[in-house]
């Protein structure tokens, strides 16, 4: 099938949000880890 | 553009508009061009709101990492200053923990299958891993730091920084640089400064889905401590124990010198109390000072 410059565009982004939000939520959960650790 | 595409039959089956498209081939030309357009207009739209939160995240992720990375010297440096023995040993047992869970744990949203390609050809790791269209492998990059012990690390760093240094604790001699034309970013390699008795080798780069982060990617692991477990400034904490151990000695000498003098002088008394007690000795002395008394004025 042809390619669509934009819906590629959108499906890498989306991909990168995923990521992103992924990691955000496993550096919060570390994050709170170690502040539990500190107390 | 082919007129008869149906973007909607790319693979974005997350984002899919509930809107009919249509996509059979008796599909009126006049009826396709109206849809065509506004399904343009509407991936843009799209777009613009993905990548502005895909922004955001990478914004907060910024935050985070760096609260983290702050936190966790903090936590680092407060233990090894003002911890006892067994608080900076628990510390380096939990740190170990962190080093080998959590830190591999939070790299798998980016991990997209390089630490897999790294640990089997390091020539064909692609810094761009969504180009390659198939986002499952980045849940694959756990098993691969199971079998060959690669773990990577996202270090939060200055866009204009380009040094490629993480100071991770660690000493480590570099002993390479280079740049491919399918990996046009630079990445640095490095060796632990204990090699070969230590096998540990460390890469780094800019990664390539967001230039704010250095990616570190450690083979093995390390089978001595850390050089410099606060991550600190080495030097100084040198300078510091040195300072303690001079006050130490310092305060340990006049102690051991008083304690000499001390058994000297009981040592004299001892001998001139025996002495004084002795009346040959006594009788000599009487003598000898007499005789020396007689000798002066013949002289």
């Amino acid at each position: 099938p042809a390619t669509c410059p934009l819906m590629e565009e959108l499906n890498r982004v989306s991909a990168e949000n995923k990521k992103l939000a992924e990691m955000l939520t496993l550096m919060c959960e570390n994050y709170n880890a170690l502040k539990n650790q500190l107390m | 553009l082919d007129l008869n595409t149906n973007p909607m039959e790319l693979d974005f089956s997350g984002k899919r508009p509930k809107r009919e498209e249509p996509n059979t081939a008796s599909a009126d030309m006049e009826m396709k061009w109206p849809v065509k357009a506004e399904g343009s207009s509407m991936l843009k739209e799209e777009l613009n709101r993905v990548s502005t939160e895909n922004k955001r995240l990478a914004e907060m992720l910024t935050t985070v990492c760096e609260n983290y990375y702050a936190l966790y010297n903090h936590l680092d440096e407060l233990l090894s200053r003002k911890g006892t023995e067994d608080d900076k040993r628990e510390w380096s047992m939990k740190k170990r923990k962190l080093d080998l869970d959590e830190f591999v744990g939070c790299t798998i949203g980016f991990g997209s299958g390089k630490t897999e390609s790294i640990s089997s050809d390091e020539d064909h790791h692609h810094p761009h891993p969504h180009h390659h269209g198939d986002h499952c492998e980045s849940f694959k990059v756990t098993e691969s730091i199971g079998k060959s012990k690669v773990s990577t690390f996202y270090v939060p760093t200055d866009i204009s920084d380009t040094s490629l240094t993480v100071k991770d604790g660690y000493q480590w001699r570099k002993y390479g640089q280079k740049v491919t034309r399918d990996n046009p970013s630079p990445r640095a390699y490095f060796r632990c400064s204990f090699a070969p008795s230590c096998p540990v080798k460390k890469k780094v780069q800019r990664s390539g889905e967001n230039p704010l982060f250095l990616v570190a990617t450690y083979e093995g692991t390390h089978n001595h401590p850390s050089s410099n477990p606060s991550g600190g400034d080495m030097p100084s904490q040198a300078g510091s124990n040195r300072v303690a151990l001079d006050v130490v000695q310092s305060g340990q000498r006049p102690v051991q010198d008083k304690k000499e003098t001390t058994i000297q002088e009981v040592l004299v008394q001892q001998m001139a109390s025996s002495l004084t007690k002795d009346p040959n000795f006594t009788a000599a002395l009487a003598a000898a000072i007499s005789g020396r008394f007689l000798e002066q004025p013949r002289t």
